[in-house]
This record gives C-alpha cells, structure tokens and sequence, in this order.
C-alpha cells in the first residue's frame, strides 16, 4: 500500500491491541513516534533503497497466471534466495518478536524497533492483492492503465488510486473519516467474519501464507480482471473494487492486532 | 490478534 493505506492498517490495529501489546508496542516506538504506531508504519517504504535487502520483503512473485500461493514455489527473491519474499519475512519478524518475549534471557540481539515496524508494515502489504501478482508484470506495475484521466499503472491503482479517489468522493478528504468507517464495518456488517480473520489454523501466531492466497486469488478476480494494458479505469472499475480494498485494509489492521 | 498472540505467551509460531 501507499502511505494512506498503511496508515490505516495501524490505526485500525491500534484500536484492538491488548493492554499487554500496547504496552509492548509503546516501549518498542521511537519517541519520535509519541505512542503512535501507525506514524511510523510506512518507514520500511521510506528506507527499502537504504536497506537494499528488504526491498525483495515487500512482495512475493506467483508465477504468470497462476491464482494460488505456495510458499516453496513463490517465497524467494529475484537470485532464487528462499525465504526472501512477504511471506517470509512476517514469518521472520514474527519469529523475532516472539523469541524475545517468550524468553527473555534469550541471547539474540534483534532490533526489535525494526522487527515490529516492518513486521506492521508487511502484514498490510500481504493484503494488498498485487503485491502476491504475477513475476511476469512486477505486481501490476508494468500495466500501464489510464484512472480516469490520468495515465498509471495497475499497481499503483491499487496501493494508492483507489484510495485517494474515495476519500475525495466518499469521505470529505479525511482519512480519519474513512478509518471510522471501515470500523463501522468491523463492528457491524463484518462483525461474524472477525473472529475468523483472526484465526490461523494449528493456533499459530501468524499465517501469513493464508493471507497471500486470498491476496493472488483477489488479483486474479478483481484487480487483473478489466484491467488490460492501455485500459481506462473509471466509475465502474472503482466502485466495485472499493469494497475489496476496504476490506483487505480492515483484514489487515485486524490480523496485524 | 499478531500482536495480541506475540505479546501474550501461549502459542506456536507458523513455520515457513
């Protein structure tokens, strides 16, 4: 996602942390951060040129035309390193975190500042349905598309277009707005699926493999669909994909809690 | 329910 989009992700999460996770992300923050995770939620964008390895972590590359995930097949960086693709790397920050709570004589020396960041910032990222797209158009990224008037590409479509188009139309410019209402949601009409968002199978911490599944089966479904090189998106592409961004933002903030 | 689990000791990590 774009800044606006992860911003959303952590300040939905941020609503339903535990006192015990509050009080762990809190000291974990920067006071640059005034408790605030979703401050910083979009830093691992803001540094991936800096940390040259962890631009492979932001996405997992499906084979063209393939609409399911594995993680042998898929989780791997452009030199065929295993483990190096989103997947993975919530496994590992996951794995980080975990480590140095459960025991805490344990001898590793992680960052755990950097662990929680791009741990919050890859579990929005494993939501957002292009970045498990196919190897052959980066995600989306080599479809150039117009939305409405303005020449783009599908990718950005959908990490920051979609986005920006509802706050303009259906939220006054206000992102706290749209934040309130994809709460809304989580309260009311999505109430009955929260617990199972929440859930992975065999009670473990994370299942972000799951997440990447429902992600390239959405990619396939709703962002590819419609959408071939030199098309126009308008009304009709954006309002019937809304929904499924608001939702993967809610499932996000939800299983990142 | 990530943060809550990690920060809370009880479960298993998924493994890779």
């Amino acid at each position: 996602w774009g800044k606006e989009g992860h911003y959303v992700v952590c300040k939905i999460t941020q609503e339903y942390l535990s006192e015990d996770a509050l009080f762990a992300v809190k000291q974990l923050l920067p006071d640059s951060a005034h408790g605030d995770l979703a401050a910083l939620c979009s830093w691992p964008d803001e540094i991936r040129f800096h940390y040259h390895w962890s631009s492979a972590l932001h996405y997992a590359d499906t084979p063209d035309f393939l609409c399911n995930y594995q993680y042998c097949r898929d989780c791997h960086d452009s030199y065929g390193r295993k483990h190096r693709c989103l997947t993975g790397a919530i496994h590992n920050y996951t794995m980080q975190l975990k480590l140095a709570y459960a025991d805490a004589s344990s001898k590793f020396n992680y960052n755990l500042t950097e662990a929680l960041l791009f741990l919050s910032h890859f579990v929005g990222d494993v939501h957002q349905p292009l970045h498990v797209g196919f190897t052959g158009d980066l995600g989306g990224n080599s479809i150039t598309v117009r939305w409405y008037r303005r020449k783009t590409n599908l990718h950005h479509v959908w990490d920051n277009m979609i986005i920006e188009s509802a706050l303009k139309m259906f939220y006054g410019s206000d992102l706290s707005t749209m934040i309130q209402a994809i709460q809304q949601n989580i309260t009311d009409i999505w109430s009955n699926d929260v617990s199972i968002w929440e859930h992975c199978a065999h009670n473990y911490t994370a299942c972000p493999d799951w997440y990447a599944s429902e992600s390239v089966s959405l990619a396939c479904k709703f962002a590819y669909r419609n959408a071939t090189p030199g098309s126009t998106l308008k009304d009709e592409y954006f309002l019937s994909r809304l929904p499924i961004v608001e939702k993967r933002l809610a499932q996000g903030g939800v299983r990142l809690t | 329910a990530i943060l809550n689990r990690i920060f809370t000791s009880k479960t298993g990590i998924a493994q890779a």
